[in-house]
């Protein structure tokens, strides 16, 4: 059997609501080590890579690897019957066709139960090779968040620009043009807040604002997001999720026509 | 003109 009980119910809330507008159907692997998933979406140009190791959860039982083919869709519904400081189970016996969802309110005075069916999802997995990365930037995601929709009012495209002094991002279209800059941060209360960028070399990239949309509804998970550049290599997106895990997201650069 | 590349050639099957 698998059974995996999340003491903070949300944050699974919260990551299905991130990729669900990204990806429809999805395989949760199921081991020993945790729960993972992997999953491109529709036109091929953009992966998810979940991972919640064992130990974030309490308890978490997993006797053989299991397969949980979920639509993502379904899931959110399921889940919108959740309260927010509600503890989740995910269950699934090992002859069953079905995940079996279990919302615990925290006094364990309300328990409701969700039966979700299985489907089979034909999934290639893809091997992510290890990159050293040109740049490394790490910002507020609501910053990033931020910046995302600022620029989408001007084009569907962002140019980004990593220096020493910091990252700039810019957009350019029909109405017009702009741009935001953040520069390192020298000295902050709080690391949260802290912008900071890690370069081996300066580096300028294009990427599609609609993906990064997508990306960006991430925020909720971490006060934190990291994005990782190199020339002509997808950039890497990254949500950490508490200390159990992290939520990635691969974006294929845009080439010169 | 942009064009949006594909994550495959990048990522090798497995």
């Amino acid at each position: 059997m698998f059974e995996a009980r999340l003491p903070q119910g949300q944050i699974l809330k919260k990551l299905i609501e991130a990729v669900r507008e990204l990806v429809t159907d999805a395989n949760f692997e199921c081991k020993p080590s945790g729960l993972s998933l992997q999953a491109m979406d529709s036109s091929h140009v953009s992966l998810v890579s979940l991972l919640m190791r064992a130990d974030g959860f309490d308890p978490y039982q997993c006797d053989r690897n299991r397969t949980l083919g979920i639509n993502l869709r379904t899931l959110a519904s399921v889940l919108k019957c959740s309260s927010n400081d509600d503890i989740i189970t995910i269950r699934a016996e090992d002859d069953g066709d079905s995940a079996i969802l279990i919302f615990e309110s925290p006094s364990s005075d309300r328990l409701s139960e969700f039966d979700l069916k299985l489907v089979d999802i034909d999934n290639e997995q893809l091997v992510i090779p290890d990159t050293q990365y040109d740049a490394v930037v790490r910002m507020p995601s609501a910053e990033f968040q931020r910046i995302v929709r600022d620029m989408q009012i001007l084009g569907d495209s962002v140019t980004i620009a990593c220096s020493k002094d910091g990252v700039k991002f810019s957009a350019n279209g029909e109405i017009g043009s702009g741009s935001v800059r953040l520069k390192q941060s020298s000295a902050v209360d709080s690391e949260d807040d802290a912008v900071t960028v890690d370069l081996q070399q300066a580096v300028s990239l294009t990427f599609a604002l609609r993906y990064l949309s997508l990306f960006s509804k991430a925020a909720p998970l971490s006060p934190t997001v990291t994005l990782s550049f190199s020339k002509d290599v997808p950039l890497l997106v990254e949500f950490r999720i508490a200390d159990m895990g992290h939520l990635r997201f691969y974006l294929a650069p845009k080439i010169d026509e | 003109q942009w064009l949006q590349a594909q994550l495959q050639p990048f990522f090798p099957d497995e």
